[in-house]
């Protein structure tokens, strides 16, 4: 179940259009401090269901919009799309190639999309459930995170484990 | 579900036992429930000894040897139970050169069966890299997407704006 | 004793305002009383604004922006109330290279009134030392320090235990 | 009132007697991952007052005693020894050189030493108080803690101020 491509629109920082293509083996991302590349992760977690803007280091969703800066206007949404191989039938759809899409208007609505079907949050979250992947897997570890697995107490690191199992 | 938790867990044991050694070029590690008689309940405890080292408590080792455990543990769970693709954002910051070839070595592999995506701002790390993107901020505020040669991380070390993607 | 904060307080906010756009080459940053009514008890609050971004949370400043905002706001406090020493353990790791110019740029201004002893693992900040220590621990679990020379860095980039110090 | 030298002794990974001496302007300490470099800024809190073994990255004091290793046994106690130059005078006591040393022995036993006098520990506290230099001075940043400031609520923040204040 290959990642694909990421498109961010509006997303943070991404005020452009931009689309990442994912190689099969490691792909790298690099640049200057404050250029983005974080923001490409929260892209990622945002669009699989995170719904914890704090988890995005904003303090309410409509943080993630792109709030402007000094030669360009703040946007009215921010939309990400993240695209899988499904070749192998791993997710719970009749497709070989999986489109998540997720857009956030300043309003406070929002709209999930799969495979160009109009969806609900909770259609994507039980799509993924049982693959390992998730806003809050193991296999997403932020900046300045790597070492909350040993860090925490026995029970925080239980919640961990269980997810896994 | 007892008898599943308990055989993801074993998993999860003995690939870190291994993966530490791999990682550490010896010394010891393990995780354990911290009350065998409740293993739906009972919290996880992580011990840790680098080779030559007196075994103390966790919290004790070095910001890097934190690092080094941590990523023993998180791939061990990755082995236990793959997820398709893994991001790490700047998971090599607190790491001696020496430290972030042992683990770049070790994230090679987990290729068979896994994605990564990797951001950083190391040399050696961005050298294992099968496609390389730079995120620059050329148009303040504004993130836009470059492709990048190895060639051209060697001399500058960075990605310069006038690359189209 | 309630005027005596209120001079520290703002000596450090000039100081803040000052090294901040030092350290961005731009931008603004500010530090003020959540409630100007009530001087002795009332939270401080932080703003940040990199140069030609919007003005966010600076929960959404990147992991680099947050380490020199920090710094700048740490080092403001230093001249506003100077201490003899300032001990700054890998500080650095979340820098990239053009920032940590800027860094070890302002340390240098510091150093009419103050003496540092700063821990890194990277080469530029080695670079602004007086003198320069090895820690090592040939014999596994046992440190030893050792003088280096600048010389000694620029190739291997580390230490090695047959020096004697 | 500057820093000397710093010796130790016992305390954590540093079995044998080590001396580092300290530049007037910048010293910087380099080595592998696990080496002892955060040892040594934990000895200067240590040996200033420091009573919270958690801040020291133990759990309980007897932890900072040498625990020994592959090839080493444990030792009996810890010890470290701070000196400073006081010809200016800014510490309250009539000496141009004052040092200041602490033991801890492995039944508990602590010892203070004052140029060579035995003390009390708040004896060093109140020497140190109001120079700006302490334990949890703001002149002490350690690995991983440079964002606190940032990081921290208004009030936690304030805490930080008026101790600068
Ligand atoms: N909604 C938004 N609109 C515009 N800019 C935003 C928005 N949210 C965050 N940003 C900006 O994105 C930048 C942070 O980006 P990011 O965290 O991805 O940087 P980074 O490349 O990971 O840097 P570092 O190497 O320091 O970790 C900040 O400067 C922040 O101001
Ligand atoms: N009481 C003790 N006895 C023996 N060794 C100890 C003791 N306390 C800590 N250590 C060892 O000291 C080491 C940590 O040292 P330290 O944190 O100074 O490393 P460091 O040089 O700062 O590394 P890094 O670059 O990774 O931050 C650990 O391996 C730990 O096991
Ligand atoms: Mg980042
Ligand atoms: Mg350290």
């Amino acid at each position: 179940m290959e990642l694909k491509r990421l498109e961010l629109f509006g997303f943070k920082s991404f005020a452009d259009r931009t689309r990442f293509e994912f190689d099969s083996g490691i792909t790298v991302i690099v640049g200057p401090n404050g250029c983005g590349k974080s923001n490409v992760v929260d892209a990622v977690k945002w669009v699989l269901g995170e719904q914890s803007a704090r988890s995005l280091r904003g303090r309410e969703m409509a943080d993630v919009i792109f709030a402007g800066s000094e030669s360009r206007r703040s946007l009215g949404f921010a939309e990400a799309t993240l695209v899988f191989d499904n070749s192998r039938g791993l997710l719970p759809i009749g497709a070989t190639e999986v489109e998540v899409s997720r857009r956030l208007y300043r309003s406070g609505e929002s709209e999930y999309v799969l495979n160009r079907k109009p969806c609900r949050l909770r259609d994507v979250r039980e799509l993924f459930m049982d693959t390992g992947v998730g806003a809050d897997a193991y296999s997403l570890i932020e900046q300045g995170k790597v070492d909350v697995l040993l860090q925490s107490g026995p029970l925080e690191r239980r919640l961990i484990f269980e997810e896994a199992a | 579900s007892r008898e599943r938790f308990m055989k993801t867990f074993e998993s999860i044991r003995g690939h870190f036992q291994e993966l530490f050694r791999k990682l550490f070029g010896g010394g010891k590690a393990d995780v354990y429930l911290e009350n065998e008689a409740d293993v739906l309940e009972s919290g996880i405890e992580v011990v840790a000894r680098p080779p030559g080292k007196q075994l103390q408590r966790i919290s004790l080792l070095s910001g890097g040897e934190k690092t080094m455990a941590a990523v023993a543990l998180l791939l061990a769970i990755f082995r236990a139970r793959p997820s398709p693709f893994c991001i790490l954002d700047e998971v090599d910051a607190a790491l001696d050169e020496a430290n972030i070839d042992r683990f770049t070595g070790l994230v090679r592999e987990f290729l068979d069966r896994s994605q990564f995506v990797i951001i950083t701002h190391n040399k050696r790390t961005m050298g294992i890299g099968d496609v390389l993107y730079g995120v620059t901020m050329g148009e303040p505020g504004v993130s836009r997407k470059v492709s990048v040669k190895f060639s051209d991380i060697h001399q500058a070390g960075y990605v310069t704006d006038d690359k189209q993607a």
